[in-house]
């Protein structure tokens, strides 16, 4: 589904270059469950932005199934990560003056669903994340760990084709944590999304089909489920 | 140290009722290593506000010290905070349009050292934490554990009497959270920091003096390090 091609990503500030990626090639195959790990500041989120279309390479290519995503139209290219990727972002980027509902709603208005049923599909999403009785709620009247589950229900509100989910877990107790896997594990094998996650949890490696490690920008080594 | 007396504290949102702490009630002792553990939701963060006077009690009695901290004046409050307190907050409260060495630096200048005083401490602070070469970059421009290693660094450089850390490893991968749980460590058995730090982390539980759980804004169990 996902094919990276020698992709390199740099940073320049001032006379520092920052080398985030360099030459990442890796297939990513429809339905599977991929974990990514690595240490701090190894290029995960970058190689994130680059598969999420959130940024572009400064060399290489990405391709989703065969098209070259940074060919696309700026209109064309946001109506394809609205309808096909749900992005947790580590930071989780809720809107802090919206509600709960409101933050979940948005990737489904900007769909073009009616409100009504933009809020009926984010109270699905809440709900199945465990917080339905706080849709009133803005981020800062929930804890981190809630917050963090409102970044993956808005993820899932538009039942995408690819999940790319940025340290979903980090914030998360062990059970809660454990829970939101199974969430993910039922939608790889369930319903063919693929998904791919950045994690320093290792309850993720029973679960994942593969295993992609990344050290310094660069893939370390790929495992299937058998071999770890 | 802190001594803490049925505290409860309650958000109300319209003609909701959120009690996020129901009677806690805890002593913590000078120079221990405690951390306070529990689901999304059960109210740690919500005590660190109170330990750390952010936010008051809806009832109950906080003290450091025996001086009940709500009733110093707002001046004295801030200074005290600033002194003896090292925050880590779990969504880091770094601000974006600053550099690195310039968030750490805050709380040495508004203790008022000098600006170069204040950058040497700030510089020797970010070294501490492995991110001396990466000073002049801003939290936009730093991966997300490193922006966390930032915001430990902010913590430490008033060589604080207290670290109130939250959720200070959750985005940091096994060897990076080791090293800075090591820190924590050193600073509570060679210098006598009292550490508070509330985590999902299981690496903490080794190096705790006790583990206090939370569930539903009340103290489930407390358990010293023989106990564990
Ligand atoms: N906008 C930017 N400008 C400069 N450097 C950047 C920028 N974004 C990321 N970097 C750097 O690129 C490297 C990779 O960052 P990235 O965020 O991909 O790491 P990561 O693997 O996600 O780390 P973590 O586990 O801490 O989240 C880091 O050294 C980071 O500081
Ligand atoms: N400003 C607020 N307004 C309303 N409710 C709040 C507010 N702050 C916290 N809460 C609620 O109080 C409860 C305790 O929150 P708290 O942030 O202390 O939990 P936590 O244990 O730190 O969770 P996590 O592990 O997810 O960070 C939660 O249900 C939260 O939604
Ligand atoms: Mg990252
Ligand atoms: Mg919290």
């Amino acid at each position: 589904l996902v094919h990276a091609e020698n992709v390199c990503k740099s940073f320049r500030q001032g006379d520092q270059v920052i080398q985030a990626l360099r030459g990442i090639s890796l297939d990513i195959y429809r339905g599977e469950y991929l974990s990514i790990m690595g240490p701090s500041g190894s290029g995960k989120s970058t190689l994130f932005n680059m598969i999420g279309a959130l940024d572009r390479p400064t060399a290489g290519e990405i391709t989703i199934q065969g098209v070259a995503i940074p060919a696309l139209a700026s209109r064309e290219l946001s109506y394809f990560r609205c309808r096909y990727i749900g992005y947790v972002f580590q930071s989780y980027n809720l809107i802090p003056s919206l509600s709960a509902l409101e933050n979940v709603s948005l990737p489904a208005i900007f769909l073009g669903l009616a409100p009504a049923e933009a809020q009926a599909a984010a109270m699905e999403a809440l709900e199945y994340v465990g917080l339905g009785n706080r849709h009133s709620h803005r981020p800062g009247e929930l804890s981190g760990g809630q917050q963090q589950r409102v970044a993956i229900a808005r993820a899932l509100v538009n039942k995408p084709a690819i999940l790319l989910a940025d340290e979903p877990t980090a914030n998360l107790d062990f059970n809660t944590g454990a829970a939101i896997i199974k969430v993910f594990k039922d939608l790889s094998v369930d319903r063919g999304v693929t998904v791919i996650s950045a994690t320093h949890d290792h309850k993720m490696l029973a679960n994942s089909d593969r295993v992609v490690w990344i050290k310094s920008g660069e893939v370390e080594r790929i495992r299937t489920k058998a071999e770890l």
